[in-house]
Parts: C-alpha cells; structure tokens; sequence
C-alpha cells in the first residue's frame, strides 16, 4: 500500500480490529520503505496517528490491559518510533503542538510494555542536541500532567520503576539520566535529583541494584558517576 | 536535508550503552 492509501484509510475512523490492523501494516511499511515515503505519509499522516492516539488515551481504562484500544495506542507509538527515524520525521513531531505531552501520557505504568518504548523515545528526544532544549519540553509535559492529575510529577516513573519489568525498570532509569544530565545548572540537577530521591527512588534503587542485566547496571552506573560528580562540585 | 535516516536507532544505542552521557 501506498502511503496516500494509509491516509485515506486512517481518515474512514477504523476502529478496533481493523485500526490494529491498519496499524500494524503502516508500521512496517514506515520501517521498510525510503525517507520518500515517511515524506509522503508526511505531516498529515502524523497528524492523523496523535489523534488517534489523544482519542484512545482518553477512552476509559477498564480492563485496560486486554482492550484492542491499548494494542492500537502501543501500535501508534511504534508507527511513530518508524515515523521518527529519521530527519524529516524527527522534526515533523517535534514541531507538532502535542507530539511529546502525548508520549508523556503513553508512559503509562498500568501498561508497561508501551510505557518502555514511550519512555525510551522521551529519553532520545531529551538528549537530542538542540537550541530547543527539548529535555525542558519533556519536563514541562511531564509537570503538567502531574498537575493535571494532581499527583507528583514523576509519580508515574516510579510506578514504572517497580514493575517486575525489567526493561522497563531500565527505560525509567534511562529517562531519569536524560532529564538529569541535559540540566545545565547544577541546582537543577541537584533539585531533580533529591526529588526523585524523596519519592522513593533511594528505596528502589536499594532494590534495583540487585537485579542483573546489563542495561540497567549501565543506567545505574550513570546516576551514581553524575551524581559523584555534581556532589563534588557542590 | 532530510534522507538522514536511522537518527532514532543512534540516539537509543547510545542511551542504551551509556555513550549519551558521557561529558565531551
């Protein structure tokens, strides 16, 4: 299928069964195909798949895990990982008005296998070097949606970070490290830090430091050399 | 300038292996 043809489809409203499946398709079509293609698909497709997105997060979440809705939303972010990988894509997102603030909301702990891939996205955006300072994007939708929901901002990567997921674990880890490390103040690094720590990270760090696997030993190592260090400027 | 592909694929390696926050 052509990419005109995934918009045309995308814009009948498929819903269910036939969404994933379109979704599906479009998401390997946007992996295998030229840059030309993902230029084809273009804002316009983009545009399409945040607002499915934006619809299915605000669906209610009763029995969240088994709905096709979920499968559709994880879907979405993987078309939007394809859509993102490259120049022209990249930047179609990072122009678009609600592109992060709806990854935000797609880390989502009470669905952890989409949680990983919308965290590790945030944390690519956050590190991109950039005047835009992209990480304070990410923490700006991150504050308010804590706000909205009237919870700590960073609630829900601690929610993430103790699930028996162990990739997820590392994406919250790796998330932490990019929203830290991108501060050019020390204050600011110091103060999400001792937030986080406040939260509950110091117990689960206790915790996570048991676990072997290589990512998160890594991402671990990370928090401590920056923290080490900043502690050493102070 | 926008055939640069793979730029998603780089930034996650390098989260991944720790390369990313490596001070220059």
């Amino acid at each position: 299928r052509s990419a005109v043809m995934y918009i045309q489809e995308l814009k009948t409203e498929p819903r269910d069964a036939q969404l994933l499946s379109c979704l599906e398709s479009l998401r390997v079509s946007l992996n295998n195909n030229p840059v030309s293609w993902v230029q084809t698909f273009g804002e316009e497709g983009l545009v399409l798949l945040l607002s499915f997105l934006k619809k299915l997060q605000e669906e209610k979440e009763e029995y969240v895990n088994l709905s096709v809705g979920v499968k559709c939303q994880h879907e979405i972010i993987r078309c939007l990982k394809a859509f993102m990988n490259n120049k022209y894509g990249l930047k179609a997102m990072l122009a678009s008005p609600d592109g992060i603030s709806l990854l935000v909301r797609a880390a989502n702990p009470r669905i952890p296998h989409m949680m990983v891939d919308a965290v590790r996205l945030l944390s690519a955006i956050c590190i991109l070097e950039h005047a835009d300072n992209f990480h304070e994007r990410v923490l700006e939708s991150i504050t308010e949606l804590g706000e909205e929901r009237e919870v700590e901002r960073f609630q829900p990567l601690l929610s993430g970070m103790q699930k028996s997921n162990i990739p997820l674990k590392g994406g919250c880890m790796q998330l932490i490290n990019a929203l830290i490390s991108r501060g050019e103040e020390l204050d600011f690094r110091v103060h999400i830090r001792s937030e986080l720590m406040r939260l509950g990270l110091r117990d689960l760090l206790a915790e996570v430091r048991n676990i072997e696997n290589e990512e998160l030993r890594v991402q671990l190592q990370v928090f401590d050399e920056q923290a080490e260090e900043d502690s050493e400027d102070l | 300038d926008g055939d640069e592909t793979g730029i998603m694929d780089d930034l996650l390696e390098a989260l991944q292996s720790g390369a990313a926050f490596r001070r220059k």
